[in-house]
């Protein structure tokens, strides 16, 4: 039997929001870690990872592994059902071809069920290797959102740049070309306004804006972001979710031909 | 002229 229940159940609504884009279908897997997923975009040229430890929910069993292959636009569904302030029960027992999502209000006068049918999924399980990345940069959720957006409106890739000056989003289009400069900045009152880049090497690579304006939908997440970049490895995008864990975009370069 | 490279260029199946 696998069982958890999360009280701040608006999280895993924002964590399927942030996904439900970018993958149609995935297997969700069930352990004494945690609730976690892994899956390619349909294009193979994104992959997300999803890591929720069993130690940040408010209750959580798994008697023994099991994997959950789920439809995200489904999944999403249910999810849109709950009430930001609502406690989210998930259930599943051994054997059975569905999953039970439970939603009960705060003040415990309204409980509701929806069962959803898993689905047998073949996907492939990536190793991920551990990388020392040539720059990482952390900086505002939301102004990474916003460059993404913006710079969208001009071109379809962006070219992320990082010196000692700072990093570099630039992308051209037909209308001309855009560049924003975002220096360090640790001087600010609260730390989720900082930006902090760390550099070994310096690093540009270039990205389909596409995908980053996919991955910018997990910002309601976390307020700050951490972009890992290294020349001969996809991009790192990743949001840390509260105390539990994460969310991680990786995204494959484009090079030049 | 740019490639998309694609995850499967750097990540491997377990």
């Amino acid at each position: 039997m696998f069982e958890l229940r999360l009280e701040q159940g608006s999280l895993l609504k924002k964590v399927m929001e942030a996904i439900k884009d970018l993958v149609n279908d995935a297997n969700f897997d069930c352990s004494a870690t945690g609730f976690s997923m892994q899956a390619m975009d349909s294009s193979h040229v994104a992959l997300v990872a999803l890591l929720l430890r069993s130690e940040g929910f408010e209750h959580y069993r798994c008697d023994r592994n099991i994997s959950m292959g789920i439809n995200l636009a489904n999944m999403a569904k249910i999810l849109k059902c709950a009430g930001n302030d609502d406690i989210v029960t998930v259930k599943a027992d051994d054997g059975t071809d569905s999953v039970t999502f439970m939603f009960e209000s705060p003040t415990q006068d309204k409980i509701s069920d929806f069962e959803l049918k898993l689905m047998d999924i073949d996907s492939e399980h990536l190793g991920i290797p551990e990388a020392e990345y040539d720059a990482i940069v952390r900086m505002p959720s939301a102004e990474f959102a916003r460059i993404c957006k913006d710079l969208s409106s001009i071109g379809d890739t962006v070219v992320i740049s990082v010196t000692k000056e700072g990093v570099k989003f630039s992308t051209r289009g037909d209308i001309g070309t855009a560049n924003i400069v975002c220096r360090q900045n640790t001087s600010v009152d609260k730390p989720e306004e900082a930006t902090i880049i760390e550099m070994k090497e310096m690093v540009s690579l270039t990205f389909a804006l596409r995908y980053m304006n996919s991955f910018a939908k997990a910002t309601p997440l976390a307020s700050q972001v951490t972009i890992s970049l290294s020349s001969d490895l996809p991009v790192v995008v990743e949001y840390k979710i509260a105390e539990m864990g994460y969310i991680r975009f990786y995204l494959a370069p484009k090079i030049e031909e | 002229p740019c490639l998309q490279k694609k995850i499967l260029d750097y990540f491997n199946g377990d």
